[in-house]
């Protein structure tokens, strides 16, 4: 049997035969397939043939196929139960790793990721990107915010007020995710709730994917006259790695008429944590009571 | 106590290339350095506010929903008497800002004889009812609220990944690394008043009796 993680509300389940999240089931009866997996972009590296010509860089999303190789991942994964929470730990390969948590009264599960130091030994640029593929037929609709205002109905392939040739599939259909993305089949909605501002987009219907992280070799000419290839010093100076990313975020399915209400109060939550601060205190002074 | 730095580190999160990474490597470690500035300045007015707010000596508490009010009415008006109240009462508030790479000294002290002090306080204007998460170095624990009532709260050991990420950040920042002694995250439920705050208490348990539960771990599902 897989792993799976559940509340008093909804359950997560995870394939037994790849380790990774593959449907969801509320309380209330609805149930969605919910299959998630990790890939990367190889980002253009800018040659000089005319068509490729642009460089994939910090300013600029351009890979230079359609295609998303899959990480060549072999997943170990471990549970983790209570009353107050239970959590799937995945570690896909050595630098991408994920839990996928779900506590006690949520409705939703929360995802922590993982990733990096990406490596580049191989010379290729990587956008590294995770998919999260519904049963939803979404016929190539999808919202995405717009710095935290409303959420702008975008259409795949298409401009409302220009009549768009495509030429980019993946980055002509990149948008900014600020706080969120969902797609919805008029009478469910998935939705995707981010702690970062980050690219998005849905590229197959019912298929909502988020670029987690990046790293790359080559400029792109647009000013910054730097590759994105940050790294951390660790010890010295001489001791420099790439750097790894942790964030989070929601998925959330519901019911249409209930979901918009539910989207602004996550967002809300997760842009504003409770914020703790610890004092350590004798107990025989009862400062505090 | 100042805000001044908190000005120069919300420059930096309004400027492109602060949001979005399209700048060089120097600039980037320079935005660092004033991010950092601004968090460790802003960290010192919030730990005075809350000082005053719970002592109960401050006119602080109607704007306590505003950082940018408190900031200013402490620096301005409250500053130094702040400073003076906190060291009387020996309150040595501190908040843990790395807590998402299960890295907060203050949270894994030894807290044999002491009690752990956790101060929740909400931003949003609802109430608020959430699970609080915290690294912790014992597992035999038991969680209080304000009047004294004993809240569920569990038990789960700091994962690899995050164990590899403290010590990536403490090997950056050149500190040792004390692999010998495990780490638990320790989660409770909380709750919070609109704009406010609640107060727990992390104690050690006297006997083998604690109420922390301790999680059913299933390891290693090959695929």
């Amino acid at each position: 049997h897989g792993a799976h993680a559940k509340s008093n509300s909804v359950q997560f389940t995870f394939s037994s035969s790849t380790g990774l999240l593959e449907r969801l089931k509320r309380k209330d009866g609805v149930e969605v397939s919910l299959e998630q997996s990790f890939c990367w972009y190889n980002a253009s590296d800018g040659n000089t043939e005319e068509t490729r010509g642009q460089a994939s860089g910090a300013y600029v999303f351009r890979p230079n196929t359609s295609s998303c190789f899959a990480l060549g991942y072999n997943v170990t994964t471990s549970s983790v139960k209570g009353s107050l929470v239970e959590e799937v730990h995945q570690q896909l390969t050595s630098w991408v790793s994920q839990v996928v948590r779900v506590f006690k009264d949520s409705e939703n599960a929360e995802v922590e990721f993982t990733v990096g130091p990406i490596p580049f030994e191989d010379q290729l640029g990587k956008e590294i990107v995770t998919k999260l593929s519904t049963d939803l037929e979404s016929n190539g609709v999808f919202y995405t915010d717009s710095n935290g205002r409303d959420f702008i109905k975008r259409v795949r392939d298409y401009r409302s007020d220009w009549e768009l040739e495509v030429h980019e599939e993946i980055a002509g259909n990149y948008y900014p995710v600020n706080s969120g993305i969902f797609l919805s089949d008029n009478s469910t909605d998935f939705s995707i709730l981010v702690d970062r501002s980050i690219g998005g987009s849905s590229i197959s219907d019912g298929e909502l994917e988020l670029m987690v992280h990046r790293r790359l070799l080559h400029d792109d000419g647009k000013g910054v006259a730097e590759a994105l290839n940050e790294t951390t010093c660790l010890d010295d100076s001489s001791t420099c790695e790439g750097l790894v990313v942790r964030g989070t975020f929601l998925i959330d399915v519901r019911p249409v008429n209930e979901s918009a209400f539910w989207r602004r109060n996550l967002i809300q939550r997760k842009l504003f944590p409770l914020q703790l601060v610890f004092s350590v205190v004798n107990d025989e002074d009862g400062q505090f009571n | 106590l100042s805000s001044d730095s908190l000005e120069e580190a919300l420059a930096v999160l309004q400027h492109h290339d602060g949001v979005s990474g399209t700048e060089q490597q120097h600039v980037a470690s320079d935005y660092t350095k004033r991010l950092f500035l601004a968090s460790v300045e802003s960290e010192s007015l919030i730990n005075a506010a809350l000082a005053q707010l719970i002592t109960g000596k401050s006119r602080l508490a109607g704007y306590v929903g505003r950082l940018q009010m408190v900031t200013n009415e402490i620096s301005n008006n409250y500053g130094h008497q702040a400073i003076k109240e906190t060291g009387s009462s020996s309150m040595n508030f501190q908040q843990c800002p790395l807590s998402n790479i299960s890295y907060c000294p203050p949270s894994e002290a030894d807290l044999t004889g002491k009690s752990l002090a956790v101060i929740a306080y909400n931003p949003l204007g609802w109430e608020r009812k959430e699970t609080v998460r915290i690294t912790v170095s014992d597992y035999k624990l038991d969680v209080f609220d304000s009047s004294g009532n004993l809240v569920p709260s569990q038990i789960i050991p700091v994962s690899q990944t995050s164990t590899k990420l403290r010590e990536r950040h403490l090997r950056s920042i050149q500190k040792p690394i004390v692999s010998d002694e495990p780490l638990f995250e320790l989660l409770f439920e909380c709750s919070t008043p609109p704009l406010g705050y609640s107060t727990y208490y992390v104690k050690p348990s006297q006997n083998d009796s604690y109420s922390a539960e301790h999680s059913l771990i299933e390891e290693n599902i090959q695929s």
